[in-house]
């Protein structure tokens, strides 16, 4: 699975997540990533959030919609709503996998709980950085 | 001040840890994860939409052979592909998203034919081939996706039907 979110210079933001699913996949399983509000998520209001991982779990928490409502409705930071839903309820249910997502201010969010995920992203400073491993 | 840009994109998660990669296949990775962001990138500094950013962003990670989506796409048990791919804009929340899809070269852009040309939100399965064989995409045959890596890994858990790779190099218990 591969995923991209991002913020424009007129405040908007967008997400796109693209898989080939799991391998050896049968009787038309489909994931998380083409379902609106848990692979993939984008409102002006929250922030937009895309997903990879065990999708099964993904849709059962409805992961980017569940990110971008304790921004919206809760108040929480970014980061803290990703951590929270990654490593908290997702990671409990036995969902393993990450998100990627960035806030209307600008906030960029990389969150995973697993040993690794490959990943891209622009600080605020405007460095670019790419990574595999967790600790990397 | 102008107004700040963002982008962030991944590539996949699972357990990948030091040591499964070789070092030649961890500079092959950053490099497409670099060229993919850049792609985005210059699209934002350019004034683009956010829109435009993260699809092109995941063009060029769907056109690497490294990542599980379009070339590189995993087989599924009759060893062929079935593309899943979706795309939202936050101004509007329009969206699009396809499932199941076996003949555009890049899935993204399926969806993104969806939003704008659909009334719809997900096509799905045959369906949504034959309205995405009206659309002005690059279509390719189904095995245009096939890479040996995948072949392997697919071969691999046949053989072993409780594990699957979803990364290159990354074994992970998967159920579907």
């Amino acid at each position: 699975t591969v995923g991209a979110v991002a913020l424009d210079r007129h405040g908007h933001v967008a997400a796109a997540t693209s898989t080939g699913g799991i391998t050896n996949k049968r009787y038309g399983r489909v994931g998380d990533s083409p379902l609106i509000g848990t692979g993939t998520w984008a409102d002006d209001r929250s922030a937009a959030i895309s997903a990879t991982g065990h999708g099964e779990y993904f849709i059962r928490t409805v992961v980017a919609h569940n990110i971008a409502s304790r921004v919206l409705l809760a108040g929480e930071t970014l980061n803290t709503a990703c951590d929270t839903v990654v490593s908290g309820e997702l990671k409990t249910m036995g969902g393993n996998g990450g998100v990627i997502a960035v806030s209307p201010s600008g906030e960029t969010a990389l969150s995973f709980n697993t040993p690794g995920m490959y990943r891209a992203w622009r600080d605020e400073q405007g460095g670019l950085h790419t990574a595999i491993y967790a600790e990397d | 001040m102008a107004n700040p840009i963002a982008i962030a994109l991944h590539g996949g998660a699972g357990v990948l840890t030091p040591g499964l990669l070789t070092p030649e296949d961890e500079t092959t990775i950053h490099e497409a994860l670099l060229r993919a962001l850049k792609a985005g990138l210059t699209l934002l500094e350019q004034d683009g939409s956010s829109l435009d950013a993260v699809q092109a962003a995941v063009v060029e990670l769907e056109e690497c052979p490294w990542f599980n989506a379009g070339k590189g796409a995993v087989f599924t048990h009759t060893g062929d592909h079935e593309l899943d791919a979706a795309i939202m804009h936050g101004a509007n929340r329009e969206a699009g998203a396809v499932a199941g899809i076996h003949f555009v070269r890049n899935p993204i852009l399926a969806a993104r034919a969806v939003l704008e040309h659909s009334e719809h939100v997900l096509l799905a399965g045959a369906g949504a081939d034959a309205f995405l064989a009206t659309q002005d995409l690059e279509k390719v045959p189904n095995d245009w996706y096939d890479t040996d890596l995948r072949r392997r890994q697919w071969q691999t858990q046949l053989q072993a039907p409780d594990s699957v790779s979803l990364e290159p190099g990354g074994v992970d218990k998967k159920f579907g």
